[in-house]
């Protein structure tokens, strides 16, 4: 009896051991393929084109009215709430869109009049240390879209879906401020670079609206003209910037060009549906999201003038601007 | 909304960023 039991669990352990290696073969196997189907899913969407938008599909978006529309939500936004109001709201916009309070110079949520306040709400002094070791900086909290060189003067919005550079900024009429050539020989992108050996480089930040929507200086640099070209205000959100080319080129921005230590240097606010309006701080003059401006023009405006031959300014992290709701 | 910088800078000159990452104001974008 004593024999035969021995027996028994011999075999029933060399039955669990074969199960349990044999099991855990199997899930590695299983895994690898998990992992090669992945890895093949990724290869595919990388080679995929992106999906874009037809002439008339970008037409049919472009004739929503979408500068009435965010005109409209500024102002209901511009309404004070009444205090017991004003929690509820709040809170119900910071769970929506995951908007970290702690941070925040006033946590008192009935401190804000109107969510246009809450909005632009400004940041503890010490929730962002600015980087002293790189000379580049974000100039505001967002999501990186894309970044890179420059190639043969197209900007790249995400990957693939690509917007002129000299639509996006505009003919140079205001390089005359600017060590800029203007070499008809050049492209625009060439003319960009005043310094040999030199290379034109972007990077773009998307702001979702959970975000602090302040933006700061992203370097030390003197600011010697803007640009502001009225226009549509299509959402800019990842998903409609893979779908519409030259969707920044579309859209309500401000340009603010100038020089830094390496030579040429802009940063430029676009717009959104819900988020029209830009201000800059130092430009009192500069009215965005406004009727009285027509789509596809622009408007100037030196910095450099007899009193101030330097342009503006800015230190790394300075206070630049801000985005408001319509 | 968006903010695109777009500038000049020396060949060396690298962004220490991955496409898609969260940034957050005053963090590093890139240098030479």
């Amino acid at each position: 009896l004593q024999t035969m039991s021995l027996r028994a669990v011999t075999r029933a352990r060399a039955i669990r051991l074969l199960v349990a290696t044999g099991g855990g073969y199997v899930g590695y196997w299983q895994y690898g393929k998990y992992k090669e189907q992945k890895q093949e899913h990724q290869e595919i969407e990388i080679l995929r084109p992106p999906n874009i938008a037809n002439p008339w599909q970008v037409g049919l978006y472009k004739s929503i009215p979408t500068r009435l529309l965010s005109r409209a939500w500024g102002r209901l936004n511009q309404v004070e709430l009444p205090t017991w109001m004003r929690k509820p709201v709040y809170n119900l916009y910071i769970w929506t869109f995951g908007v970290n309070m702690k941070e925040a110079a006033v946590e008192d949520l009935q401190h804000y009049r109107n969510l246009s306040e809450f909005f632009r709400r400004k940041l503890k002094p010490q929730a962002r240390p600015v980087c002293g070791s790189h000379c580049v900086i974000s100039p505001s909290d967002g999501k990186i879209l894309h970044f890179g060189r420059v190639k043969n003067c197209e900007v790249e919005q995400v990957k693939g879906v690509t917007y002129s550079l000299e639509t996006f900024l505009g003919p140079q009429t205001w390089c005359e401020n600017l060590e800029i050539s203007n070499s008809k020989t050049e492209t625009f992108q060439d003319q960009l670079v005043t310094k040999e050996g030199n290379d034109l480089y972007h990077c773009v930040i998307y702001l979702a609206p959970g975000d602090y929507h302040c933006f700061h200086s992203p370097t030390d640099w003197r600011v010697s003209h803007r640009r502001h070209f009225p226009g549509s205000l299509m959402s800019v959100n990842p998903g409609v910037a893979r779908w519409i080319k030259e969707l920044f080129c579309h859209n309500e921005r401000v340009v603010l060009a100038g020089e830094w230590i390496h030579g040429f240097f802009s940063l430029t606010a676009v717009g959104a549906t819900n988020v029209g309006s830009i201000r800059i701080y130092f430009d009192s003059d500069l009215h965005t999201n406004s009727p009285r401006y027509m789509k596809g023009s622009y408007n100037d405006f030196s910095f450099v003038t007899n009193n101030n031959k330097e342009g503006i300014t800015m230190r790394k992290g300075e206070h630049l601007g801000e985005f408001n709701l319509g | 909304s968006t903010i695109v910088l777009i500038f000049e800078a020396p060949k060396d000159f690298t962004f220490n960023l991955n496409s898609g990452q969260k940034i957050r104001f005053g963090e590093a974008l890139g240098s030479m």
